[in-house]
């Protein structure tokens, strides 16, 4: 049998969302799968971090003006957290 | 800054282009990364040389994907740049996603614009969440290259480091607020002298070069500011400012145009010609320019004459310009700068400034230029 895929497996931007974080605002990179935690309180802060961060709305969920921002051309240098 | 503030241990530092991207002429990115790196030049104490070979404290290159360091590019988009904190080996350095169109104009991404970021990286610099900032991490493709200068979180940033370039006494080139000795030193220079000074919703701006010293009669302390961290689009070295507070704005004049704010906010449909204003072609910038709330009346001084604006009618009276020594007499120098309140006019000639009553008619007192200053 075809695993069904989860409710909201397929959200656009999830993709692109896990790696903005992990490059840019230290998400941990542990091999799970993101989607499964999007509403978790850890992701929500990370995603209010990176929001406060680019003075945007902090509201903890992949709104249209925070994909906005993330489609944007930028430095690759992380904004947060060290940098090796 | 970075984790730790890694900074340069030394104010002159070295820097070799690698590699050229080939979608501008070598000569062209030659000039852009030095017109970059003059950006930091103007701030701090550092200076830089070029090397032609060998290892130079910032190493320079254009690559695409994978290119050795561990963190590849990724296509065209995204990621533009990258660059490495203050150090030995790769620390320093600047990289470039050369799968971006390079261009020195907005068609494309500008190499100017981004590598004055990524040497503020290679200079120490951290990401800064301030979105005027040229360290705020996303390419502002609308940014005006021709009015560009750092933000005054830049500078404080870079400044937090090397501290600010040696200073002329007349010259605040140290942006930071008065609680730092060095603006302290500068305002209350003898031979201080202003571009412009008005008055700002009962404040009084003094407008010197690329910043602004801010003083409110109930504050005793001026603080002083970059005047791009409150108006982006305003001209550094203005010519004259005023205040007509029954509109609530500022104009601000440099060369043949104007530009108007409302406390923060830019107004839309500036700069505008100085002779829509009535002035004649001749006249091609003013020297002050103050308006009388109470007879809402706007002087624009020019060279040794004045005209006179009616703010009610908004247009030029007829009958000039004047000589300014005939209608304020004991105004014999050129004005600078002039302001009014409490009843006087104040006329700044260099680091001078007369206090004129204008129902006497006479000059009442002869001051320092800085005297608001309290020094």
């Amino acid at each position: 049998y075809p695993l069904h895929s989860r409710a909201g497996d397929e959200e656009p931007g999830m993709e692109l969302l896990q790696k903005y974080l992990e490059n840019y605002y230290g998400l941990a990179k542990d091999g799970k799968q993101f989607i499964r935690k999007k509403n978790s309180s850890p992701v929500v802060k990370k995603i209010q971090e990176m929001q406060k961060f680019l003075g945007l709305e902090m509201t903890g969920k992949l709104d249209s003006s925070t994909m906005d921002v993330m489609l944007k051309p930028r430095c690759g240098v992380p904004d947060v957290g060290g940098f090796t | 800054t970075f984790p730790g503030s890694p900074k340069w241990r030394k104010n002159h530092l070295t820097y070799r282009i690698v590699d050229y991207t080939p979608d501008l002429p070598k000569e062209s990115v030659d000039s852009v990364i030095e017109k970059a790196l003059k950006v930091w030049e103007e701030v701090t104490p550092l200076t830089f040389s070029r090397l032609s070979e060998g290892e130079a404290d910032i190493m320079i290159s254009f690559a695409v994907g994978e290119h050795g360091d561990f963190v590849p590019f990724d296509g065209p988009g995204t990621v533009l740049a990258h660059a490495y904190a203050p150090g030995l080996g790769i620390n320093g350095d600047a990289h470039f996603d050369d799968d971006e169109q390079w261009t020195e104009d907005r068609t494309g991404t500008n190499l100017f614009l981004v590598a004055a970021h990524e040497l503020g990286h290679s200079l120490g610099l951290f990401h800064s969440a301030n979105t005027e900032a040229l360290m705020y991490p996303v390419y502002k493709s609308s940014t005006d290259l021709t009015r560009f200068r750092l933000s005054q979180d830049d500078v404080e940033g870079i400044q937090s480091l090397y501290g600010p370039p040696p200073a002329s006494p007349d010259v605040p080139v140290v942006p930071t607020t008065s609680s730092s000795p060095e603006p302290e030193s500068l305002m209350c220079s003898p031979a201080l002298s202003f571009d412009a000074v008005t008055t700002l919703r009962g404040e009084f701006l003094f407008f010197k070069n690329r910043h602004f010293w801010r003083k409110s009669l109930r504050s005793p302390e001026p603080s002083l500011y970059l005047i791009s961290s409150f108006w982006p689009s305003l001209p550094s070295s203005m010519d004259a400012a005023y205040e007509v507070t029954n509109r609530d704005t500022v104009f601000i004049f440099k060369g043949n145009q104007f530009w108007a704010v409302r406390g923060h906010e830019e107004q839309a449909g500036y700069p505008k010609s100085i002779h829509t204003l009535g002035l004649p072609e001749t006249v091609g910038k003013i020297d002050a320019a103050v308006s009388d709330k109470v007879k809402k009346k706007t002087y624009f001084f020019v060279e040794d004459k004045y005209w006179r604006f009616d703010e009610k009618k908004q247009s030029m009276e007829p009958g000039f310009p004047r000589k300014i020594a005939e209608d304020f007499p004991g105004v014999d120098s050129k004005v600078d700068a002039a302001f009014a309140a409490f009843g006087f006019f104040y006329f700044f000639s260099g680091s001078s400034q007369l206090e004129f009553d204008p129902n006497a008619k006479k000059v009442t007192h002869v001051l320092k230029s800085n005297t608001w200053f309290n020094c």
